[in-house]
């Protein structure tokens, strides 16, 4: 029989989990530590606090693989009444606008407490405050998944007498460490190089504690809240800023709604479309709407502002060399680009000897980033993997499979064009695909000639 | 500043589209053709009728990449009122239910419209007519994607004087055919092998058509919908199929609920779990539910009923011998099994020699099928992928890489654990993992017999 249903979307990645990063315990259990951190990650630094987190795992019965995660932040915390949503509520976020953070998508936290709940029936336990707050707020939730509501099971305050702020979450999954504690310590590891401000605590049950120590106590500048930048906008976008600028003239509605668009700009592309400066935006017909919607798919505007990305910068390089502590080192940082209206910028790096080991068989030594994330799994389809292939290494007489040569890739930006839920990997965005093959290839000149030139002096020394 | 916000499925799915297959306008033109021919092939099986789908590609403006498709079928059309929602609405299905579909996610329709109307500003036609109706439905439909609500441009009926049941649909896009055509000829090839009672015109603009003849009038069985099958239910679930059976004792439920429970099996449970078994289960204690869980995951139940099952069978190596004229060819199909309640079977296939080519450098020859959808994308890191290449082959003297092998994977399930939302490739799900290792196995002794046979024959002739 042919029955007609609609789901909330709680039920929706309930019963789609594999596709959120929970496909088995093991991956269950890296997902956890992996979205807890970022989420603990974002709240400092975009509440300008150097970070100081704490992340605990337990054992509570070896039999039933059941753990229990405890991680704490300094954070910014969430506000007492928003907290039941932030955990409770899939498609709820604050990360919403257009900035860089790790959180994208308002669900891994929920996914957290989904999963745990439908393995253990228990509910998570979130300990908050926001700074200078008069009292800590203490939750335990529970997701009602076929509505997507939360379900709070017990909620109280308590007086902030020490002025802490911050996050602290506790949850029991079924998770199997044992297959999932090497990439765990792998995650937290590259985790370091990308965020040297930071400190990190990690303690499993096993008698593991790993320390990642600050290495500068400078906070990079926090990322601000930006526009679009108009190239590559799709009609969606254009027609809901549309919307949300009743009475505008077009002139007004470009400069206001769009970054790098001046009033000189703005008259440009008023005649290209051939609309009046004058005419008021929610007044377009369809026509209108689309040939601005052509016009600014191809106008030659000014490279993106900056102030809403927080690129690796320096701080990459000095980590790679401590990390990896390579004979030579070539980094590059692209000009900022844009894809459909969202700001990016690639920067990578390619290191050659020293502790860089030759690559294990049929594979490349690739470390990618994104947003600061460091990504562990499934390099094979990302579009960094399909750049470095489709190089001809040749030209620069390296062999990519068999050299001791390592690829450092970050992507930043206020979008990344996740293939996964999971983010796993970036998928094969054109623009993105172009500025890592461009950075790529200029590493790759510096690392070249460096090689060659040691190669032409060993030879010389034989002679 | 921090602002939090709630989303609508369709905002979400529209800002995370590479998630859904729609990373760049080549990938999105094969996903379009993919959702649309699998709704029509869904929709025939389903209705009971011998599936005829045409498909045609048209291209309206080179320069701008602007492609119209239309593709018509003889399925079981919609009922006029579900029209909007069935295209217009995200997380709107009619395969929510526990049977085996193409469909799974109420999502692949709906991201076609989506990705069609910000692409080009075009409403998408559809035309429609169940079986037996005396009008035929028109409709020119947009989706309101803040809202997640169908917005009608327009809507009619039309006297059906032929009587005729199927769907129609067309939208126009801007896509990269040149980019994805071989793989959606790679596809639509390969769906011939799947579905040998279905005829598949397609017709694209640069004067290629194909026709995928009938190669039998029999259509297998229609699937029917079933109950869980009780191992490895999770606790979400039990709750919720406690609450929708109010007053309802627990030899009842269990019987009732899911599928292979007798009295006697209800009966050796309720021991198990130390409940009552006339309890009601609308006032199981929370302890007692999670005993319940915890003995539903080990206990022994026999294995699923397959009436909601639509495996390939025989018609899996017929169409592999036609396709590939193979020298020799083992075929497999496992009992039963399930994973998390859903029922699924799992048939491979290995072929050597004849027209089975030596794999491309470092890569393995491997068809992947899931619910007869082939699979083409992402094969490395597929669970079939990860099988193979975690299997010794030195034991059965078979070099994957070198020889002239393929292998064939196909599993049918109430639910496919696919790891993306384009569905291009299953993740790594334990049960799954195993039925398709053994599966291998099996045909992997068969294959190795023959070989060396054959290399020992002709060593005595070299002899
Ligand atoms: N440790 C924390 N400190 C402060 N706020 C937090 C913390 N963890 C979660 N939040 C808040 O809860 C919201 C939801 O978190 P969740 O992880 O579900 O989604 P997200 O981080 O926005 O996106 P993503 O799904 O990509 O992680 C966040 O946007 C943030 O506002
Ligand atoms: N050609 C068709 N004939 C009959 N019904 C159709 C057809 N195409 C779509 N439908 C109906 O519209 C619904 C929504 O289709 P859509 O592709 O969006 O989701 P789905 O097929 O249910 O799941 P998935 O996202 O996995 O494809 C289907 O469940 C089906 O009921
Ligand atoms: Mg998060
Ligand atoms: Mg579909």
């Amino acid at each position: 029989m042919i029955r007609f249903e609609e789901i909330s979307p709680s039920d929706f990645f309930y019963r789609n989990r594999e596709i959120t990063g929970f496909e088995n315990p093991a991956k269950a259990c890296y997902t956890i530590v992996r979205e807890y951190l970022e989420n603990s990650l974002d709240s400092c630094e975009l509440g300008g606090f150097l970070p100081n987190i704490e992340i605990y795992l337990k054992c509570e019965n070896e039999e039933e693989k059941r753990l229990r995660i405890k991680v704490a932040d300094n954070g910014m915390g969430i506000p007492h009444e928003k907290i039941p949503y932030a955990f409770g509520k899939i498609l709820y976020s604050s990360k919403y606008v257009l900035r860089q953070h790790r959180g994208i998508f308002g669900l891994g936290g929920k996914m957290a407490v989904l999963y745990c709940q439908i393995t253990t029936n228990k509910p998570v336990r979130v300990i908050s405050a926001t700074p200078g707050s008069e009292f800590i707020s203490y939750f335990e939730l529970k997701i009602d998944i076929v509505r997507n509501e939360p379900n709070v099971v017990k909620r109280s305050k308590v007086l902030n007498q020490d002025n802490w702020h911050g996050l602290v979450l506790e949850s029991e999954f079924i998770g199997d460490y044992l297959l999932s504690k090497k990439k765990i310590m792998e995650y937290l590891f590259q985790t370091s190089i990308a965020v040297p401000y930071a400190r990190i605590y990690y303690q499993d049950f096993e008698g593991n504690a790993l320390i990642f120590d600050r290495k500068t106590d400078k906070l990079p500048p926090i990322p601000e809240e930006t526009l679009l930048h108009p190239r590559g906008v799709d009609l969606e976008m254009l027609k809901r800023l549309i919307k949300t600028s009743p009475g505008m003239p077009l002139n007004k509605f470009l400069v206001k709604r769009f970054q790098r668009i001046g009033n000189k700009t703005a008259e440009e592309i008023s005649k290209l479309a051939n609309i009046e400066l004058d005419k008021i935006v929610s007044k377009l017909n369809e026509d209108e709407i689309s040939r601005l919607y052509q016009i600014m798919k191809t106008y030659p505007f000014n490279k993106p502002n900056v102030s809403s990305l927080s690129p690796l910068g320096e701080a990459f390089a000095i980590g790679i060399k401590e990390a990896f502590k390579p004979e030579f080192l070539a980094y590059d940082i692209r000009e900022p680009s844009s894809y459909e209206g969202h700001p990016f910028i690639v920067e990578t790096a390619i290191a050659y000897g020293g502790e860089i080991p030759i690559p294990e068989q049929n594979e490349i030594n690739l470390y990618r980033f994104a947003n600061k994330i460091p990504l562990i799994y499934d390099s094979y389809n990302d579009v960094s993997t399909k750049v470095i292939k489709e190089i001809n290494w040749n030209v620069y007489k390296i062999n990519i499979y068999q050299d001791p040569i390592a690829f450092f890739v970050h992507i930043c930006s206020t979008k990344i064009p996740y293939k996964t839920l999971g983010k796993e990997y970036i998928a094969n965005q054109p623009e993105v695909y172009r500025e890592i093959e461009l950075s790529l290839r200029k590493n790759a000149r510096v690392v070249s000639a460096y090689i060659n030139k040691k190669r032409i002096i060993e030879y010389q020394k034989i002679r």
